[in-house]
């Protein structure tokens, strides 16, 4: 599309198809596309490069415009962040990475090691609070997750975490039996710490299609989501569906994974996402 | 659904005359706008709603049957041809024994699948050895030696750090316990990462696989068609693997992927067990896609 001086109607079809094979669906790029057109309408004779901007700022105020942060105040005691999603989405790593760049903050991190149900799960995120050099809490294999999450959360009171870091086991938002037991670990943080969880992080793979908002409606409803983190962006994948996410629900993004390394977590910041989506 | 979708728009045709261009016109927006939502490649929607409109324009319209449910036949019976056609299981023949790769991006669902193969070649009185070749993602080998164990399952548990390498020996271990298929669990890796490429493709000529399976996540979206065509460029594989189908995503890349490679999806996978897989069908994939 770039690279043309006058704007013709065969490039309002090719910046809806840049729209869709982002994964933003069809009904937000239709919106896009009409609300760029109405735009373009007054503007004369538009050029590529002005509906781009306008488009990208577009993308950008969907999106809230601004980063959002963490809500890490956690009062008189530790702040508590719930780590749900999907199977494989990227929760144990993300935990892993958020640990380390908290802790790198000179704040007092505790890792939870809330999935006692998949195989090598307590390894795997043991791995990663190593990595980070955070101490982890882990029971036994075949446990009951809110038993658990309880034992971690009087850790981190006893040893005066800053934040708390509950990982959960992947699970379909279909499956109702397993929805509860999330309710159930989420209602043992409020019990335990009045005021927790403070950050309720739904992790979205960023290759997922328009299911992702079914998967944000249903814990959403459930659990009450606070913040969104799109990981595995360094891919090829452009996880426009964040935008049906936000039109739809009203939840921000907050965090992005863009790697698979310690280092490989940063702020979601709207327009740095609507330039790597209409560059 | 598609159908009560598609009533409003024969309203005016009941019963009479023929499926014109200008009716069928507004039925493929809606057709295409039901296949985008169901996560198929947009190039994909484009390439097929050309098909029915083929199909369906100058079709007389039948008798009893309303004109919309009428397309929605032509659209499931093509999605049908397409996703169907060749018998689509994996290639386990050979002298033993014979090597299968299991490949794909991260979290898709490989290590899991790697212990429902297990299961199923155990059934079809086959025996089994996995092979845990990642060991970059933290206690990866762990996750499959306890799947294999759980599940009776031999399964290497040599020290070595480079996949290459530990491929090579669980080769040479399956030998010995005189295990007739390897399945070899792969680390998960971007289709754009040139290094790791490199790494699939010394695997496969190291213990030279009769069947690569890439391992897909039933909820992918537009992404399907980059992987599936990096993958195919890259590496090469024999079949797919459409995993977490026991959730409610459509499951789109079927078609996308099907329709771009030219690869049969062998299997389903339907849950964490590893008893949770099925062989794919097309007609409920079609019904499932369109629902
Ligand atoms: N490339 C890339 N890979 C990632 C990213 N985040 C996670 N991964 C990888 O995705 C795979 C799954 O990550 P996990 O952290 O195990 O995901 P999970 O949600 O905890 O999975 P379950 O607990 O099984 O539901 C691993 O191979 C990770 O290394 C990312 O930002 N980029
Ligand atoms: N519900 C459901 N979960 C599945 C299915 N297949 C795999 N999973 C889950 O998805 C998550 C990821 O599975 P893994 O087998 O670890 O995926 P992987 O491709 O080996 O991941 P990497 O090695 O990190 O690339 C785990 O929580 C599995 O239990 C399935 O068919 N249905
Ligand atoms: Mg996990
Ligand atoms: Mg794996």
């Amino acid at each position: 599309v770039k690279g043309r001086s006058s704007f013709d109607e065969g490039m309002w079809e090719e910046i809806e198809e840049l729209l869709l094979r982002s994964d933003t669906g069809a009904a937000v790029a239709e919106e896009i596309v009409d609300e760029l057109r109405l735009a373009s309408g007054r503007w004369g004779k538009p050029d590529a490069e002005q509906v781009f901007s306008q488009l990208r700022e577009s993308i950008a105020t969907r999106l809230g415009g601004e980063p959002v942060p963490l809500q890490l105040d956690g009062g008189e005691g530790p702040a508590v962040v719930l780590v749900i999603g999907v199977n494989g989405a990227g929760k144990t790593t993300s935990i892993g990475k958020l640990a380390a760049r908290l802790s790198g903050e000179g704040k007092r991190v505790l890792v939870v090691a809330g999935d006692t149900y998949r195989m090598a799960a307590m390894e795997q995120l043991a791995v990663w609070a190593d990595r980070a050099d955070v101490p982890i809490v882990k029971g036994k294999e075949g446990a009951d997750a809110a038993a658990v999450v309880w034992d971690g959360l009087e850790a981190g009171v006893r040893r005066g975490s800053d934040v708390i870091l509950v990982d959960t086991a992947g699970r379909l938002h279909t499956k109702s039996g397993l929805m509860d037991e999330l309710v159930k670990v989420r209602r043992v943080i409020e019990k335990r710490l009045p005021g927790a969880p403070h950050e309720v992080l739904l992790v979205l793979d960023g290759t997922t299609g328009q299911n992702a908002i079914q998967q944000a409606r249903v814990f959403g409803e459930s659990l009450g989501v606070t913040g969104l983190v799109l990981a595995k962006l360094d891919g090829t994948a452009k996880g426009g569906v964040v935008m049906a996410i936000r039109r739809e629900l009203d939840v921000p993004v907050k965090l992005i994974g863009v790697g698979e390394k310690l280092e490989d977590l940063q702020d979601f910041d709207p327009a740095a996402f609507a330039e790597a989506l209409a560059p | 659904d598609l159908s009560s979708r598609l009533e409003g728009v024969f309203k005016s045709l009941r019963g009479r005359g023929v499926l014109t261009e200008d009716n069928v016109r507004e039925a493929l927006r809606e057709i295409r706008r039901a296949l985008l939502e169901a996560d198929v490649h947009y190039k994909v929607a484009k390439d097929f709603v050309k098909r029915v409109e083929e199909r369906a324009v100058g079709q007389e319209v039948l008798k009893g049957i309303h004109p919309g449910q009428q397309v929605v036949k032509v659209v499931h019976d093509e999605m049908v041809q397409l996703l169907g056609g060749t018998v689509a299981e994996p290639n386990i023949t050979g002298s033993p024994p014979v090597p299968v790769m299991v490949v794909g991006l991260q979290g898709s669902g490989k290590t899991t699948t790697c212990a429902k193969l297990a299961n199923w070649l155990k059934k079809k009185g086959r025996r089994p050895y996995l092979v845990p070749a990642d060991p970059y993602r933290p206690a990866a080998r762990d996750q499959l030696i306890k799947l294999a164990q759980a599940n009776g399952h031999a399964v290497y548990e040599g020290p070595e750090e480079d996949p290459v390498e530990i491929c090579r020996r669980g080769m040479q271990e399956a030998v010995r316990a005189a295990a007739d298929v390897v399945l070899l669990d792969t680390a998960g890796r971007l289709h754009v990462d040139d290094e790791l490429m490199e790494e699939l493709r010394q695997v496969r000529a190291t213990v030279k696989p009769h069947e690569i399976l890439l391992v897909v996540d039933g909820m992918i979206g537009q992404d399907s068609v980059n992987v599936a065509e990096q993958f195919r460029e890259k590496l090469g594989f024999d079949g797919v693997v459409l995993t977490k189908m026991d959730g409610d995503a459509r499951g789109g890349a079927a078609l996308s992927i099907r329709h771009v490679t030219g690869v049969p999806i062998k299997f389903l996978g339907v849950g964490e067990s590893a008893d949770a897989l099925e062989p794919f069908h097309p007609d409920r994939m079609a019904s499932r896609i369109l629902n």
